[in-house]
């Protein structure tokens, strides 16, 4: 593995979106990893659609029964790839553009951009998810964002951080080895993570996260997709 | 305990902040451009981003590499915050996976 890797310099991530005042974001983390699988598969960078996630997505969890995908109340990652599997794939953002509700359904089959052919959950262990990312693409992760409201810039590394309490969907696009740590002691590595709350948001749009330490429990929810032809 | 003296405003009037909080917090109203439809409304926000501005000192305590301050969520509850700016539902993790496979072990060895 390397010792830094990033996507964004490879050309596989969008733009920072901004999902508004919906609790959409696990649309946004499911567009992100798609997006990157796609530009793997390709080499072309497609800016796809959440919208369509969050109009025409209800599918829920295999064993939660009732964790199901429902717009801007929330939703799951691997739900949203089961859906997609189902539906025949995803738009592209311009043809079914973000507009921060949840409305009718306009899904298009004629329209979709990209099909998902397969997904997998990556395993708890932060060097599988390292190599997972650098070998699959962005992958779709969850955390627990409390200390996300008032969170600046720099590498975040809280002292407590409930690994339980899992509750928002972001994307994982790369790591960096130097981001100093005062209490652990000199340089430690992070986690680059994608969000959807606009470029103002954080590091331009960007979280940097503690590596290596569970942190906010980052390892306990990442997914990875395939893309096939559409 | 003087009869011709009746309390006339409510608890929010009588609202506790640190010396200069309401001047930040009209700082922060004119960097992010929020609006607040009634005086009611204003005097509730301002106790949330005071209470907040004690959270942020607090995460910066937590965590001290990052960089803990006023946001743009800083007028919001963290309950507030969660439903309008998260939703991740539970399951969906490695336990929970039937639908695909948990991905092979990759060799990260060197």
């Amino acid at each position: 593995l390397p010792e830094s890797f990033d996507w964004r310099e490879k050309g596989a991530v969008t733009y920072v979106k901004m999902q508004g005042t919906c609790g959409s974001c696990w649309a946004f983390s499911t567009t992100g990893a798609i997006e990157g699988a796609n530009f793997i598969r390709t080499g072309k960078l497609l800016s796809l659609s959440e919208q369509q996630l969050v109009d025409c997505d209800n599918m829920c969890d295999v064993k939660e029964k009732d964790s199901c995908d429902s717009g801007c109340e929330g939703g799951l990652m691997t739900n949203a790839y089961n859906y997609l599997m189902r539906a025949g794939g995803l738009e592209e953002e311009k043809a079914y553009p973000y507009t921060s509700k949840k409305g009718e359904c306009k899904f298009k089959e004629d329209k979709v951009a990209v099909k998902v052919a397969n997904f997998t959950t990556i395993p708890l262990d932060e060097n599988q998810i390292a190599a997972n990312l650098v070998h699959n693409g962005p992958l779709a992760v969850g955390l627990n964002a409390v200390f996300m409201q008032t969170y600046i810039g720099g590498v975040s590394c809280p002292l407590i951080c409930s690994k339980r309490a899992v509750n928002h969907g972001v994307l994982l696009v790369g790591y960096g080895s130097k981001g100093f740590s005062i209490l652990r002691l000199g340089y430690r590595p992070y986690w680059i993570i994608k969000n959807s709350w606009g470029e103002k948001w954080g590091e331009n749009g960007y979280y940097h996260l503690c590596r290596g330490h569970g942190m906010c429990g980052m390892n306990t929810m990442v997914s990875a997709v395939a893309t096939a032809t559409s | 305990d003087d009869l011709k003296i009746h309390q006339v405003t409510d608890h929010g009037g009588n609202l506790k902040l640190p010396l200069g909080t309401e001047q930040q917090f009209k700082s922060f109203i004119q960097k992010y451009g929020k609006e607040y439809s009634t005086r009611e409304e204003y005097v509730h926000r301002l106790g949330v981003f005071g209470k907040n501005l004690v959270r942020a000192a607090e995460h910066q305590v937590l965590d001290p590499t990052a960089v803990h301050g006023v946001t743009s969520f800083s007028d919001l509850t963290e309950e507030e915050f969660e439903g309008m700016f998260t939703g991740l539902k539970s399951g969906g993790g490695v336990a929970s996976n039937e639908v695909s496979e948990t991905a092979p072990y990759l060799d990260v060895k060197e």
